[in-house]
């Protein structure tokens, strides 16, 4: 994948491989600007324009737009001791699915209290609620 | 004649599936 690619070769094998072209917007991009429009821009030079009568720049241009719909994410809840998959990313992409709770927990001596490490939510589309409570999230926990 | 592309994007990447007879 390319964010800058350049290519040279025949007409027939140019036209080849941009009737397979794919697109792929960055991970998360439309939490940093919903509904954000990419500008993709595609050029072409012919290497031996120069070479005919009329010599000069033979080389052409066109840009097309894509609208990157937004797509609001699942928050990632992250808890102590917890195991991860191995290859399941989380619905953001950002880190790997919970699989389990770890065994072992956490410890703590009787009428004491304990500081809980290492809870944390994330939610990279806080801003694509799509309604009343966009920007609101509810975290429970349960003793 | 040999051509050369150019294909630039600002919020996301491109591929092309097929690349034969191409140098990059």
């Amino acid at each position: 994948w390319w964010r800058y690619l350049e290519a040279t070769g025949p007409l027939e094998a140019l036209n080849a491989a941009l009737a397979s072209a794919l697109y792929w917007p960055d991970l998360n991009v439309n939490s940093v600007s919903a509904g954000a429009l990419d500008a993709v821009t595609v050029s072409v030079v012919d290497l031996d324009g120069s070479m005919g009568a009329g010599a000069g720049a033979a080389a052409a241009e066109g840009v097309f737009r894509v609208r990157i719909e937004a797509v609001n994410d699942a928050p990632v809840l992250t808890v102590p001791g917890e195991r991860y998959r191995a290859s399941v990313a989380a619905g953001d992409g950002l880190s790997l699915a919970v699989a389990s709770a770890a065994a072992a927990g956490l410890s703590v001596e009787e009428d004491a209290p304990l500081a809980i490490p290492g809870v944390a939510v994330r939610d990279v589309d806080l801003e694509e609620g799509g309604g009343g409570h966009a920007g609101q999230l509810t975290v429970e926990l349960a003793a | 004649s040999l051509y050369q592309l150019t294909i630039t994007s600002e919020l996301g990447k491109v591929r092309l599936a097929s690349t034969a007879n191409l140098t990059f």
